[in-house]
């Protein structure tokens, strides 16, 4: 889901 | 995870190698900036709020400590270690930094992803990460020369974030939903800032000269 999604960055 | 963003990463963790590396070979911070080195570890601090919460992967998660760890090392050698400090510019690391923390959370009260703790914190690390680099940009031009290693941290530090831009551009085409303006935003601020200073840096390197910033 969008949530995670771009949370993966540093 | 793309090429790009890895190797952004990558180029990141050898700022932070480089920047370590000079401090404890040198045993000197002489054109370090406290301040900007203070602006970072508050970045890492509020960006890694989820650090225990949301786990995404070992190397998400090793990456996160190492940059809150050596963060917040160098900023205790420069503060308390009995060699270091003493070399550290106090007189010239005059920034006052304490207003970009404060425009930086007043920026992340009004624009952010959504109004949550996490959410806020997230947006307020980024702000302040894309300005974080100017007390250490006006240290260089006021310290005149500037060593070899000093100039390589910041010319890793600020590559790294173009790199990541490149992965947004990639992640922009391959994803459908992907929509990070607050991120993009802030990077390409962030990596403009370093403009001025890559033309002397590129300069320095084909002329095979020390690197000068113009007061």
């Amino acid at each position: 889901d969008s949530e995670s999604a771009y949370k993966d960055e540093l | 995870m793309n090429i790009f963003r890895f190797a952004g990463d990558m180029t990141h963790l050898i700022s932070v190698l480089v920047l370590l590396l000079k401090i404890y070979a040198t045993k000197s911070c002489s054109g370090i900036s406290l301040k900007t080195q203070e602006l970072y570890a508050l970045v890492f601090l509020a960006r890694y709020l989820d650090l225990f919460t949301d786990f995404i992967s070992v190397y998400n998660t090793v990456m996160k400590i190492v940059f809150i760890m050596s963060s917040l090392s160098i900023v205790w050698c420069m503060r308390m270690h009995p060699m270091v400090r003493r070399s550290y510019d106090k007189e010239l690391d005059t920034f006052r930094h304490y207003f970009l923390i404060a425009g930086c959370l007043l920026g992340a009260l009004l624009v952010h992803e959504k109004f949550t703790f996490q959410e806020i914190f997230w947006a307020f690390s980024l702000y302040l990460e894309a300005v974080a680099i100017l007390p250490q940009l006006v240290l260089l031009q006021r310290s005149g020369n500037v060593d070899n290693l000093t100039g390589q941290y910041v010319f890793f530090l600020g590559a790294y974030r173009a790199l990541y831009i490149l992965n947004w551009i990639y992640r922009y085409f391959t994803e459908k939903h992907f929509g990070r303006w607050i991120s993009c935003i802030s990077g390409l601020v962030q990596t403009a800032l370093y403009g001025d200073f890559f033309y002397y840096y590129f300069i320095s390197w084909k002329n095979n000269a020390k690197l000068q910033l113009p007061a």
